[in-house]
């Protein structure tokens, strides 16, 4: 454990946060898209099937307890408690394109060919995509709630704190996953052209538009 | 690259 993981993973659980009690708060999901929000329960249910087979520490089964229990718990509100505030519509990418090339991809590059280890590679490179019905629903839309975005910050932040979290323990410990960093770069990547957004925008008190 | 290991990371 090293600083930039323990960020990572605090700025990960914030986003989550932030996202539930949005649309808690609102009592609307408008803006949100439920597809993404599906890849990431997917994600991390796929991923943390190792809470079945191995103990790594209690921080770890902790934090993978909430973010499997937030995922559902987010995917519940938009497409059961608060259905009818869901923008359908406009949440209109195709999770075919993604969840079968990255099923495909994880089949072909991976540690070890083994179910356990193929559904964790699955998890890492679907992470990496997941949020592109997301961007892509802004991108219809045209615009984003300001607390959206905070949202979609935080989730970026998280995956390039992962970036030199991995560039630490290459130098301090000799380790490195060249499957997660390869995905972990192409994640952060498509978050920039949004940072961008964040910066030069949100955070000058401006809501996120994109112009027409 | 590890094979064996476990995943520790989130």
């Amino acid at each position: 454990m090293n600083i930039f993981r323990l960020t990572g993973d605090l700025s990960h659980l914030a986003a989550i946060i932030i996202l539930l009690l949005k649309i808690w708060k609102t009592r609307s999901c408008a803006g949100i898209s439920g597809k993404s929000q599906i890849l990431f329960a997917l994600v991390f249910t796929t991923r943390y099937l190792d809470l079945l087979t191995s103990f790594i520490s209690f921080y770890n089964t902790i934090m993978k307890l909430i973010y499997i229990g937030c995922a559902y718990a987010t995917v519940y509100l938009i497409y059961m408690k608060f259905k009818a505030t869901y923008d359908g519509n406009h949440d209109s990418f195709r999770l075919e394109f993604l969840v079968v090339p990255v099923g495909g991809l994880a089949c072909l590059v991976n540690h070890d060919f083994s179910f356990l280890e193929i559904l964790w590679t699955f998890s890492i490179y679907l992470e990496s995509v997941a949020i592109l019905p997301q961007l892509f629903m802004i991108s219809k839309t045209g615009e984003a709630e300001t607390i959206t975005t905070h949202y979609l910050f935080f989730l970026g932040l998280y995956r390039a704190l992962y970036l030199f979290n991995w560039i630490w323990r290459f130098y301090f410990e000799g380790f490195f996953d060249m499957i997660a960093i390869v995905a972990g770069v192409v994640q952060t990547i498509l978050y920039c052209d949004f940072f961008y957004l964040y910066v030069t925008k949100v955070l000058k008190g401006k809501k996120l538009s994109l112009p027409a | 690259m590890r094979v064996d290991e476990v995943h520790d990371e989130l």
